[in-house]
């Protein structure tokens, strides 16, 4: 397999929130992240699933120092749009692989999770897209789970 | 604000698998997928939302022909894991709009979600990255919703 990875980088800056139970119709993800953008909030990764039974849980991260802030809007806007609970971590690592061309090698995105379930670390969030696969865990694993990922991708690394 | 996008493009050539109420423990994402991979499936997009009471969601998306093989082999690891129901949609559209240096632009995501609002389409998934946010739609959606974001990003395309 002809595979070549660009970066493992680890980014341990940020914080998340969840918003569970979001009625899944359409309008209500632009109403939750305009309020949160309006704040001057740089939110990093955004992720939702597909819903279970009409409602989705939508998982977004942030600056560690905006959680706070972003808490108090979300809760603002959980009431409005009738969504769930808000859960939120004050400290999240985001695992990333890059390299070109990988949308045509699901094995990045395996090899990740396995070399992260031999490191005994819990992946908590998953987001792939055609160039980048990243992986959030807790906060107080991401040096682990950095060099658990350095050394299954040593072979590869550009 | 400096904001260039690269791409607005549409996928429509796949459709999604998830399942439900995974077990959020160490390992089970690795033998997930390692099953999926070990069948030759090429799976484009994985989504994980942060869990709820223990449990998570995974979202996989995979070529429209191998949705029938991919819900085999789920359903096999699923009684295996503990895991909950599958679900499916035999067709999705996603939505890609890339662009170099989006990390500080949440305003890509918003304008994706305010667009696609406007023109009364519902959000399924979302995974975004520094370079490009995907947003997964009904497959019916997909030339609306395609149409909705050229219109919206027409005047920072490059
Ligand atoms: C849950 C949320 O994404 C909703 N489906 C929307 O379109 O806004
Ligand atoms: C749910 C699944 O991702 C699990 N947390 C794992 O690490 O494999």
């Amino acid at each position: 397999e002809d595979l070549t990875i660009e970066d493992v980088t680890l980014d341990a800056s940020q914080g998340r929130v969840t918003l569970v139970g979001v009625p899944d119709v359409p309008g209500l993800a632009a109403s939750i992240f305009e309020r949160v953008g309006e704040a001057g909030i740089l939110v990093d990764m955004i992720v939702q699933s597909y819903s279970v039974e009409g409602r989705a849980n939508l998982t977004f991260t942030v600056p560690r120092d905006d959680i706070e802030r972003s808490l108090e809007l979300v809760e603002a806007v959980r009431s409005e749009i009738g969504a769930g609970p808000v859960t939120s971590s004050a400290s999240v690592a985001k695992l990333s692989v890059s390299g070109i061309g990988m949308r045509s090698h699901t094995s990045v995105a395996i090899r990740m999770f396995s070399a992260l379930a031999a490191a005994n670390i819990n992946v908590e969030m998953i987001s792939t897209s055609e160039v980048r696969v990243n992986v959030v865990v807790d906060g107080a694993d991401g040096e682990a789970a950095l060099a658990a990922l350095q050394k299954e991708f040593a072979d590869v690394q550009r």
